[in-house]
């Protein structure tokens, strides 16, 4: 049981700090050392699964790291690196993300489509929900949702978008 | 893997029969307005993977089935409950049609429906088998429903990185 | 204490349906009936500061009225209607509403924002803190809340649109 | 009666002193980017009202005060506490500029204090007084910082629909 807990600790432990800092830099900067910073403790070395594993994450240029000090759109973005750091132990299929860029600046929307964009083209396949066309422009297809009043029903039309790339 | 598409039958506010492809896009945005059904085809992939219905929006699993005309708890309250007709479906199911390989011809069929008396059935290429034998063809192929580490509901994002060091540890322990 | 509580209650009570009806009809129809319903319901009529309250709200052409039946947007909507009928009672001279738009989409924020711009024409003040243009961009005036890096602080600026208005 | 505007001082993410005015807009919207300190102007002004820490985001009213130095908690974690200079101040404070009439001229200044001691000062147009005479005066004006029905912090507005009916009794109690 410590090992398999461990062999999951470690890989996501080595992976949070990279997937934070690309969830963070500056899209159009390549500089080596932009982004923020964002790590994971054992509470208890020895005994890790009976105790609790800590998360922090210092954005760009700040100076905390626990969680209680992270704005609602920095929080976001932390959660989201640890979400796929979890995820690249024991990759799953796919993903369904809903409304995830609810708190999101349009800077932000773009960093978190342009990872996803990224993972797509590896093969790791995305379903998101969004209201933000900034997340919706960068997808290959659009499932259009809407509701069909006289029968009382939803209905939905998939768009396949790269049939309109330039 | 991948999913290629889901099929919906009367489920939650999709009348009748829709089939929702995915094509070859492995990044699928799901537009539209408040209110449309855009979570309800979440709450469609949870429940075909197996999900318990507490985590779902619904108290009940018979919240599932879609309902057309008034019933108790609807705004004009009347007890008109007639079932089995299109407004009132009795039964519900999702299919969905996933590719161990991504590759179009490879194709695995998983149906689970409900029905009033809220008791789910669960088909792997349209034979009937156990919850656990479900869960264990999932399972291998890293669709690990009870861990959920690849599904974020609306509203919950935040709560992944505010969560307390034990939950945190639970989540490990389930993906390991 | 039962007087209080119940002219409290009958006089939101009252305001509900209205409220939420103004918060979900269509912008450009003047149509009478137009709009969903919303009430609210004591649970022990004796003593009803004992018991709940149950909020109910219906969105147009929908049928259920239960909370847990209504989607992220129809939710928040419900809620504003709520919140400013309960502040008709004994309105509070000013509201601050922190990024209340999040699950909103477009129409959605354009209904919340006509809503307060004529609330605001008739001396209730609010402070809106939103990320969604069509939000702030029928506001009278702009708060610019910077971060400025070299000192290590935030900054804002009042920007009064008035001025710039066609 | 409106509020004018607010003065911060060494409050949260503001470093020394900071003025915002509303002019005569009663429907400003306050913008700028994640992280940038809009929230912390919704702290400022729950505040400058008397609202109890619990109620805002930081656990302690010392995290209140503005915090530029590394220190405890922070990404390098050395103790280099020295305080009482600009870049770790010991105290911060945040003043409200609200008038009852609405009128310019008519202006009653509500200051709220904090020290690292987490003592909490109250003075009323450059009189100290205690929290209950603060809180009558808001109260006389409408201003229910018990209630807070007239404030919706981030991520809280839907959980006003859907709190279990106890709740929205307690809250009309508050307000009636
Ligand atoms: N069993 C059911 N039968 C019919 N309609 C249902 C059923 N269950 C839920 N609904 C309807 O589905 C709608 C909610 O859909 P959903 O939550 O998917 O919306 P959404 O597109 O995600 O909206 P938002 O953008 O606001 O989150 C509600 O209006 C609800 O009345
Ligand atoms: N005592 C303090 N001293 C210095 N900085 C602080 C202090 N308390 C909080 N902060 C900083 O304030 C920032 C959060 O600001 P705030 O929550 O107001 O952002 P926001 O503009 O609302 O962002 P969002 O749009 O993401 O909600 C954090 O980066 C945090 O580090
Ligand atoms: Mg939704
Ligand atoms: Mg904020």
């Amino acid at each position: 049981r410590k090992d398999a807990f461990e062999s999951a600790f470690d890989h996501v432990s080595n992976a949070i700090d990279d997937v934070y800092r690309e969830l963070t830099r500056d899209p159009h900067s390549t500089a080596e050392l932009a982004g923020g910073n964002a790590s994971l403790t054992l509470e208890d070395e020895d005994e890790p699964y009976l105790a609790g594993i800590r998360y922090h994450a210092t954005p760009p240029t700040k100076r905390f790291k626990d969680m209680e000090f992270l704005s609602g759109g920095e929080k976001t973005i932390a959660a989201l690196a640890l979400l796929f750091a979890i995820n690249s132990f024991q990759p799953s299929p796919f993903f369904v993300l809903d409304e995830v860029d609810a708190a999101l600046d349009i800077l932000n929307v773009e960093r978190i489509a342009t990872y996803i964009r990224q993972r797509a083209l590896s093969n790791l396949q995305f379903i998101v929900i969004s209201l933000k066309n900034t997340m919706f422009e960068k997808s290959q297809a659009l499932v259009g949702v809407f509701r069909q009043q006289r029968d009382n029903t939803s209905r939905a039309l998939t768009l396949n978008l790269e049939n309109y790339e330039d | 893997g991948r999913l290629l598409g889901i099929e919906l039958y009367n489920f939650k506010s999709y009348k009748g029969k829709v089939s929702i492809g995915f094509g070859e896009s492995n990044f699928t945005s799901v537009i539209g307005p408040n209110g449309s059904g855009k979570s309800n085809l979440m709450d469609a992939i949870s429940f075909v993977l197996g999900m318990k219905s507490i985590h779902l929006r619904s108290h009940t699993l018979a919240d599932l089935i879609y309902r057309g005309t008034l019933q108790d708890g609807d705004a004009d309250s009347g007890y008109s409950e007639t079932h089995d007709n299109e407004n009132n479906p009795s039964s519900a199911y999702v299919k969905a049609f996933y590719s161990p390989s991504g590759q179009e011809n490879d194709v695995a069929e998983l149906t689970r429906t409900i029905t009033l008396s809220q008791e789910s059935t669960y088909k792997l290429n349209g034979e009937t088998v156990s919850h656990k034998k479900y869960c264990d063809f999932l399972e291998s192929e890293n669709i690990l429903i009870k861990a959920r580490n690849f599904l974020v509901f609306q509203g919950d994002v935040e709560q992944v990185a505010s969560q307390k060091p034990r939950e945190l540890t639970t989540l490990f322990e389930q993906v390991s």
